[in-house]
């Protein structure tokens, strides 16, 4: 559910 | 990317400038809470971390910087610039209420037991409730500026499109970050009364005056 790269939104 | 998202940013970044211009014209950070913005310093400080990490787009990268630069401007703004019109006596919330069972909360729950993941987590709860301060300092005082409650009403609107936007990504993206989910729900329902008052006061003209 996590994104892989960290997280997209602010 | 869909609407309810970049309304939702372009609505935070409006109200983030607002309280900026207004304290900058005005010359004063009379009834603004400092601590409120302290904790926004401090979310967006252990939120962006990843900027050090991960490179996610342009705009993403670009948001954060500018976030993260008006949130310290706007502390030095209050606490060094125009200290003197600061109204340190009405901002009596204890920070120390907030920030440490919100910390102890990331260590407990949170996506993964990681350096900056729980800092992530730490900022998304923090935020949930940054307001509380401001919120405080208005109910003591009994009023604000009609500028003030324009910041207020960008800032609860900005999380209030978020929830859209993630409705929209669970149903487009299959997408969803329940951490962030039941956070923005919390933070949205906080200014839900001072939306009721927004609509039925300021925006017909009246000062927002709590009865005594």
């Amino acid at each position: 559910l996590k994104d892989e790269v960290g997280h997209d939104e602010l | 990317m869909n609407i309810f998202r970049l309304t939702g940013d372009l609505s935070h970044l409006a109200a983030i400038i607002i309280l900026l211009l207004k304290i900058w014209k005005t010359r004063s950070c009379a009834g603004i809470s400092g601590k409120s913005q302290i904790l926004f310093a401090l979310v967006f400080t252990t939120r962006y971390l990843d900027l050090l990490t991960s490179f996610i787009s342009f705009y993403n990268t670009i948001m954060k910087l500018i976030y993260i630069g008006c949130a310290y401007a706007t502390v030095y703004l209050i606490y060094m610039k125009f200290k003197a019109t600061y109204d340190g006596n009405h901002d009596s919330f204890r920070l120390e209420f907030l920030v440490v069972p919100v910390g102890g909360l990331a260590c407990l729950v949170n996506h993964d037991f990681s350096f900056l993941e729980i800092l992530w987590t730490f900022s998304i709860y923090l935020e949930s409730v940054a307001i509380l301060p401001q919120l405080f300092m208005i109910s003591k005082t009994g009023e604000a500026e009609t500028i003030t409650t324009h910041y207020l009403f960008f800032l609860g609107l900005y999380r209030a499109l978020y929830l859209f936007n993630w409705i929209w990504r669970f149903y487009f993206e299959g997408f969803f970050d329940m951490i962030a989910i039941v956070a923005g729900v919390v933070q949205t329902i906080l200014y839900c009364d001072f939306f009721y008052l927004y609509v039925t006061k300021v925006l017909k003209g009246k000062k927002l005056s709590l009865p005594a």
